[in-house]
């Protein structure tokens, strides 16, 4: 399977280009949710809605419980959207334990966070945006973003 | 040049993957 830490740093990349108004240059970046808040909203914002935003701590500092919350509410949103709008249902080994990221901002769990971030923008209805957006980005970039499509396409293993 | 070869066919694979998500159907990843 693809090595989820340089799957978070080539999907940090691939983050960069939605240009959201909070950090999003390193896994500690990421570990409150709000950058990912926002590119959610800005790839379904009918489902990832302002209210929805609102929802999300915007200042959870050092906090890790503000963190693991925000974080929490972010994967039950996107399991409910991969479920109810794209018809996929997101299976158990692509599931990120949420609360590392909170804690310790481990690249690792993040890479599956960002991987289900883009599952959802290479399948709803303004893909082609994205898709076209990806193949912009370096090659070595684009590599990781293919294999990390292609795990998400193939069936659970027993 | 093998180098420049063997780049040129990994621009075409990741072309081509990309390309066939792009004709999938809306909400069909898989």
């Amino acid at each position: 399977s693809v090595d989820k830490a340089e799957l978070c740093g080539s999907l940090l990349t691939w983050l960069q280009t939605f240009h959201v108004p909070s950090p999003c240059a390193s896994p500690q970046d990421l570990s409150s949710g709000l950058a990912v808040a926002y590119v959610l909203n800005q790839i379904d914002s009918s489902w990832f809605t302002e209210a929805w935003l609102q929802g999300i701590s915007d200042d959870p500092g050092h906090n890790w419980r503000l963190k693991v919350g925000n974080l929490k509410t972010i994967l039950q949103s996107l399991v409910e959207y991969s479920q109810d709008v794209l018809g996929h249902p997101v299976s158990e080994q692509h599931l990120p334990d949420v609360s590392l990221i909170g804690k310790f901002s481990d690249s690792a769990e993040l890479g599956k966070l960002l991987q289900l971030v883009l599952g959802c923008a290479i399948s709803c209805e303004k893909k082609q945006e994205h898709i076209q957006r990806i193949m912009t980005l370096e090659e070595s970039v684009q590599q990781v973003v293919m294999e990390a499509i292609q795990e998400l396409m193939t069936k659970d293993t027993p | 040049d093998p180098n420049m070869k063997a780049g040129a066919t990994s621009e075409g694979v990741l072309a081509n993957f990309f390309n066939s998500l792009l004709s999938k159907k809306t909400g069909s990843p898989g």
